[in-house]
């Protein structure tokens, strides 16, 4: 089985949805079988892939209660090679269910050891705006986390909390967990902010941030309502260019570490 | 005592801290005195005013603990008739510590009942992004919500949602519960997926939709970085004109409604 890597950052509004689904599907163009997991109660990976919320009736909610095996929620997509566990209506009520539940951190890597994901070379999970339980369900869970960052003062803020989250979990739950890298989204080089909170970060992580960014393209918020990942929208466009150079970044970054 | 507002939005990043911080300091600058409630754990209220969240010793959570009063938790801000009730590092706690306390909901709107907001002519409380039990003590506790919109997809998608948890608040809480309107964000009319958005909500939301748009504009990015509300880092700029406007019309709508 290949990495499991969940795109995660409670800051909200941050291209953690955009991310996930066009890094999967950069990946699936190539030629990766890849499995995209949508672990947010407003289900926006499942809308952006075309699937209606309301008539899910097995999904990642039915997998964290233990009423199915995530062999039984799987739904194709439009894009060959990739495979979506998507969110369902329910999910909305999980958090306050998996409070006072059984093993509650620990729900969704239970799912995947009781089943075989050895089809896939990639598993991606989208995670909610917050570092709630469903955020560390899926942190206990994986190997790898991409966080995505837009280049925003308020985004810089919530970095540190997010990174002792990881830490703590690390620690607790999960000690293979490491950090894949920082994703900067929304990028706009005419903009002082933007250029300047790009530069404070690479001088602050280094090599962990990714070299190529995503810029801000309208694309990208438009192809979603097609139901459809960026390069089965537009493939020529910046947006759908800037995915599949840091899906191929991510193969080489496996390479060397 | 005036109205007491929330600013909500379970989709994450579509403007409701920059609403929250706007449009209370525009009251105040119309010589209302104006308290403003940072509610999210990431605290991007109380550093947007330029108060470090980990010097807070008694804020909002001290609050909804009941550890102290309303009144023991007001911080001055750099806008004159504009106080602050912060976020402290503990409020990432307080969401799985309310699961299982005593009147869980109302914890909020207890604090209210038991300290005299006499002096305020307003108070506006900022939301996390998620409809979790810090939004709910919200909604218990307020008579009106403004709902900020980015004029994007996926920001439509969650408004049902959220209407309908208003509405269960409604039934089951609060009451008083009444939507003072929808305020759109981050507009930008050079992009077609923006004019279309606000068009359809025009249509479907009719006039609990403000005029007044807050269109996209750096200053209102960069402001918080310098800890202060848009009107008192650049007053002539478009993102500051816009707020002062929809102050405006929350004033002009209070005298038909
Ligand atoms: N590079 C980009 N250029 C233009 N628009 C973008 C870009 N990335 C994301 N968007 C748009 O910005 C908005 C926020 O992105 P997205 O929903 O992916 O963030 P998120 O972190 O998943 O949000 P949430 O915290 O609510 O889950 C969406 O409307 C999306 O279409
Ligand atoms: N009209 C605008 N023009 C330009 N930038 C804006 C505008 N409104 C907000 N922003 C910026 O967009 C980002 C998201 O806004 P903000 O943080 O206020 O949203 P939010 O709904 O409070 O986010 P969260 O869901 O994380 O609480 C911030 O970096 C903010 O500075
Ligand atoms: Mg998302
Ligand atoms: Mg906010």
């Amino acid at each position: 089985l290949g990495p499991v890597i969940a795109v995660a950052n409670q800051k909200g509004g941050v291209g953690k949805t955009t991310t996930s689904i066009n890094l999967a599907a950069s990946l699936a163009t190539l030629d990766r079988r890849v499995l995209l997991i949508d672990l947010d109660p407003q289900g926006n990976t499942t809308t952006g892939l075309g699937i209606e919320k309301h008539q899910v009736d097995k999904g990642v909610y039915e997998v964290l209660m233990g009423d199915c095996a995530l062999a039984d929620a799987l739904y194709d997509t439009p894009c060959e090679g990739l495979s979506l566990i998507p969110a369902s209506m329910d999910l909305a009520g999980a958090e306050v269910e998996l409070v006072t539940a059984e093993g509650r951190e620990q729900r969704l890597s239970g799912a995947f050891e009781a089943y075989d994901l050895q089809p896939y070379d990639y598993v991606f999970i989208d995670c909610p705006p917050a570092l709630n339980l469903l955020t560390i369900n899926a942190l206990a869970a994986i190997d790898r986390v991409v966080i995505t960052l837009q280049t925003e003062f308020y985004a810089m803020e919530g970095l540190t909390q997010l990174m002792d989250t990881i830490r703590l979990i690390r620690g607790r739950l999960n000690p293979e967990l490491v950090v894949d890298g920082i994703v900067l989204t929304m990028v706009d080089h005419r903009n002082n902010l933007s250029v300047q909170v790009e530069q404070e970060v690479r001088e602050y992580f280094g090599s962990q941030v990714y070299e190529h960014v995503i810029p801000r393209n309208v694309k990208l918020s438009e192809a979603p309502s097609f139901g459809l990942p960026v390069m089965h929208y537009d493939v020529s466009c910046k947006g759908a260019q800037a995915y599949l150079a840091v899906a191929n970044e991510m193969l080489e970054r496996e390479h060397f570490h």
